[in-house]
C-alpha cells in the first residue's frame, strides 16, 4: 500500500513534468512477446517526420529491445529492472531517473515499453498520458477474463498478429465483448505488425491523442 | 526478503507432506497464453489410465482453465490470486491450503498451473518435485536473454506451438544455446499441444521423474 502510494506521488510529479515540456507519453503493456518492441519499430517508422519520438525500454534484462529502436528514436533509455526491489514492472521512480536524462525541449512523443507481464504493470501508473495494452492471437480470446485489472485500466486495447488469424483459434467479436463488459470506452485496435495492417489507423490514433492533451 | 523466507518454509513443509503421501508435484510456469492448460489436458488425456492425477489452477481471476480440467483429473483446485496480498504469482501458503482439501492418498501427480507470468514465479517455490517453463513460437526466440531467472531454475523447458514454424520468426538453435547458457542441465521438450507432436516424450519424462522422485 505504501509502495503503491509513494509510486502516485512520483507519477504525478513525471506527468507535471511531461505537461511543462508538452511531451505525450504513452505507457504499452503486454503479456511477454505480444508484439510492444515491434510496435514501436512500427510506429517509429510511420511517425518519426511528424514527431520527435523518444523510447524508455523496460526489460528485467538485457539491452536488445533498446538496440532495436536505436537509430530510429530521438532518444532511447534501457531500464533493466533485473536487481531493483521491484523487477515485474515499470515503476515511477524509474521513469523519473530516466526523464532527468531526456532531452524534454526536443521531444513530442515518449513510448514507454513496460516490462512483459499481464499483472503487476496494472499497478504502477508512471505519469503516462495513455495506457495501451497489446494482445496477440495466439495467447488465446481469454485473457481479459483472466487477467482482467490491466484490461480495466487500459485506454487502448490492440488485437496483435492479426496475420494468424487463419492458423489460430481466436474469437474476435468474444474478445471485444469481455474488453467492453471490463471497460465500455476503451479504444480497440485490429493490427499486424508484421503486414502493417490496421498500423496508420493506430497512428492516426496517437497524432489525435497528442493534439487534444498537449 | 522476509516474504520470500516466510514462502520457504512452507513450501519445504509442502513438500515434506506431499513425500509422506508419495506424491509427485510439478509446477508448470508461462508467460500467459503460452500452453500451460493446454499441456495439461495432452498430459492428463496421455496419462490418466496409468496416474492418478490431480491439478491446481492458478489464476488472477475466473474459473475457466479449472472448468476445463474438470472431469478428466481426480480432483481439481481453482485458486484466484486477485484479492491475495500476492497476486502476481501462486506461492507456498495458496498450495498448503489447497492440499488441505485433496485426497492425497488416491493421487500420485500433482500437476500445478501456475499464473500466467515469466517473472515472479521465478521468485516462490511452492514444495514442487520439478519446476517446469513452457515458451512458445509466437513469443520470440529470445525470452530466456530478457527474463532469465525462472529459466535459470528450471528442471525442463518446453518449446509449444510447434505446429505454427513454418508461420514464425523463431530460431530454435538459437533458443536452445541461450537455455544452454543460463542452465546447462536444463531437458528440453519440442511439442505442439495442438497436434500431440512431443508429448509421449514429454509424459515418459513425467513418468521417470515420477518415478525416481517417490
Ligand atoms: N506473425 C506476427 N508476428 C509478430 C507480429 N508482431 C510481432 N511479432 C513477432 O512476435 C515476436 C515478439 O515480438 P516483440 O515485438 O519482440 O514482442 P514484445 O512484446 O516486445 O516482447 P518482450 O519485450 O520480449 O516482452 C517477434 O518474433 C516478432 O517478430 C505480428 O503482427 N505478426
Ligand atoms: N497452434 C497452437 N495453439 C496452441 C497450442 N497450445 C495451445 N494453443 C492455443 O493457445 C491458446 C492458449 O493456450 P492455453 O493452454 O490456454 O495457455 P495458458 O498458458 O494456459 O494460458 P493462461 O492460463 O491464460 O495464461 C489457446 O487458444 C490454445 O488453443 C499449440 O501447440 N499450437
Ligand atoms: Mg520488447
Ligand atoms: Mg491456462
Ligand atoms: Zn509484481
Ligand atoms: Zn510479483
Amino acid at each position: 500500500q505504501n509502495i503503491l502510494e509513494a509510486n502516485e506521488t512520483i507519477a504525478s510529479r513525471n506527468q507535471q513534468l511531461l505537461d511543462k515540456h508538452k511531451v505525450f507519453a504513452i505507457n504499452i503493456m503486454s503479456a511477454p512477446g505480444a508484439g510492444k518492441t515491434s510496435l514501436i519499430l512500427q510506429t517509429l517508422t510511420r511517425l518519426k517526420d511528424r514527431l520527435n519520438i523518444a523510447v524508455i525500454e523496460g526489460d528485467v534484462a538485457s539491452t536488445v529491445d533498446a538496440e532495436k529502436v536505436q537509430g530510429k528514436a530521438k532518444a532511447v533509455v534501457q531500464i533493466n529492472t533485473r536487481n531493483m526491489p521491484e523487477s515485474c514492472s515499470l515503476m515511477a521512480a524509474m521513469i523519473e531517473s530516466a526523464l532527468k536524462g531526456m532531452p524534454l525541449d526536443d521531444i513530442d512523443l515518449i513510448l514507454i515499453e513496460n516490462v512483459g507481464n499481464l499483472i503487476c504493470p496494472a499497478e504502477f501508473t508512471l505519469g503516462e498520458h495513455k495506457r495501451v495494452v497489446i494482445s496477440s492471437l495466439p495467447e488465446g480470446d481469454d485473457k481479459p477474463i483472466k487477467y482482467p485489472l490491466i484490461f480495466v485500466d487500459a485506454d487502448a486495447v490492440i488485437i496483435n498478429k492479426m496475420d494468424l488469424l487463419p492458423h489460430v483459434d481466436f474469437d474476435i467479436a468474444a474478445f471485444r465483448r469481455s474488453i467492453a463488459g471490463l471497460n465500455p470506452k476503451v479504444e480497440v485496435f485490429q493490427l499486424s505488425c508484421k503486414t502493417g495492417e490496421g498500423i496508420e489507423i493506430w497512428c492516426s490514433w496517437i497524432l489525435e491523442q497528442a493534439k487534444t492533451n498537449v
